[in-house]
């Protein structure tokens, strides 16, 4: 679902050029859990982004589900983002001014136009499987950071999307929360074959993945096949 | 340095009161390095900014460096957390427009009024200790979501302050990384007796504190005195 070849990813600022990406190759199939390790600052979040259609590669080629993501522009982005992608980020980026549901809810209703009564189901069943349930009348900035974390996993689910991208999804949780939602994620990889594609450097994602890709400094160092836990 | 007696706190929403913290007590020395642990929801944020004065306690007694920090009104906390308190937050809470090392420099220029060149060494020094100095000239949102993180730390330490409040300061950070940030803390505690009281999950924090205090719903559940790794 997957394909990269020799991505290169250069930031631009005035005179500075950051190449936080130089020369990234790999393909993901269809169904897998995959992730990405590396030290802070090493590119992880740039790769999502690129993947998930939130910014442009500055060199390679880059396909996901079949499609160039290159050759798409800003509007088409953002619609092949919105049919096809869940991303998970790792600033949790929720509406403030949505209440928990209604952040949950908000790409059943600007994406899929899916009727009332059964987005009300999704939502609450979401909710229910995240730990939130008893929170989903509050705003973003009235719960915890974990919380705020399971709000930003819920939605983007909430599209059973073909492929999903999460940013550090743990980073804020304890043991117990965090098995809760691997355990979510696998359910979902199961039953309706989602990819996903983890950037964390949690150890507890990390020995559940079918392959570690290790990045340091932009470039792919080590790729690990472990066929899942 | 910190004596909690039955602290309670109850956000108000509208009809709703949501207790988060349901009659806690606890002293911490001087010195010592403690953590707050315990599930999504379970209150550390919020006990962290009762101390930080950040917030006010609704029932209870909470003395801080032997102040009464219930009998502060707003600018009297703001001014005691200045002097005395270094607060690294769970969402960084970054100024956008100062670049990093301006970021790291704020708390010296309106705090503590320390002369120019001295600034200009304690920032430096700090960045290299975090492991940013290349990236001092950026702003925010021109850096990796661990790079926030370890400039919020970098900023809470720059004042010498004799108390830090740690709010997961970790979860965004690999393990070589998150190792540094801790030797740095260490060090701290050493030379000049700072006391660090961290909330977090990470277990490489956990083992290297003198005392764990677990916190479920609101109350604690269990103290655990390790004397330090
Ligand atoms: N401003 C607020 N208004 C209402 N409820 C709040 C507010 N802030 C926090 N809460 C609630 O109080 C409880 C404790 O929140 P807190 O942020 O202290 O938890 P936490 O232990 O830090 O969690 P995490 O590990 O997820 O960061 C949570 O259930 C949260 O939803
Ligand atoms: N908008 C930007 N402008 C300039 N440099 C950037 C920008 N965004 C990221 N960078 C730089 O690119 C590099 C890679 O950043 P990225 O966010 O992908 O790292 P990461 O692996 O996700 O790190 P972390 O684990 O800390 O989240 C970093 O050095 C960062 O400072
Ligand atoms: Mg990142
Ligand atoms: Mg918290």
């Amino acid at each position: 679902i997957i394909i990269a070849q020799d991505v290169h990813k250069v930031y631009r600022m005035g005179e500075v050029n950051v190449p936080a990406l130089r020369g990234v190759s790999f393909k993901i199939e269809s169904g897998v859990f995959a992730s990405f390790v590396g030290p802070s600052g090493s590119g992880k979040t740039t790769l999502l982004n690129l993947i998930g259609c939130l910014d442009q590669l500055t060199d390679g080629q880059l396909t996901v589900a079949d499609q160039d993501v290159s050759a798409l522009n800003y509007t088409e982005r953002a619609r092949f983002r919105g049919d096809h992608i869940g991303f998970i980020f790792q600033d949790f980026n929720l509406i403030p001014v949505l209440t928990v549901y209604e952040n949950v809810e908000y790409p059943l209703v600007m994406v899929k136009n899916v009727p009332k009564n059964r987005r009300k189901e999704k939502v609450l069943s979401l909710l229910e499987a995240v730990g939130m349930s008893d929170q989903r009348d509050k705003f973003p900035n009235q719960i915890s950071g974990g919380q705020k974390q399971r709000l930003a996993t819920a939605r983007a689910l909430t599209t059973d999307p073909k492929l999903v991208l999460a940013d550090e999804p743990t980073a804020n949780l304890d043991s117990a929360t965090a098995y809760k939602i691997i355990e979510l994620m696998r359910k979902l990889s199961r039953e309706i074959g989602t990819t996903f594609v983890f950037s964390t450097h949690d150890t507890k994602i990390i020995s559940e993945v079918d392959t570690v890709y290790t990045l340091e400094d932009g470039m792919i160092t080590g790729t690990l096949i472990q066929k899942g836990a």
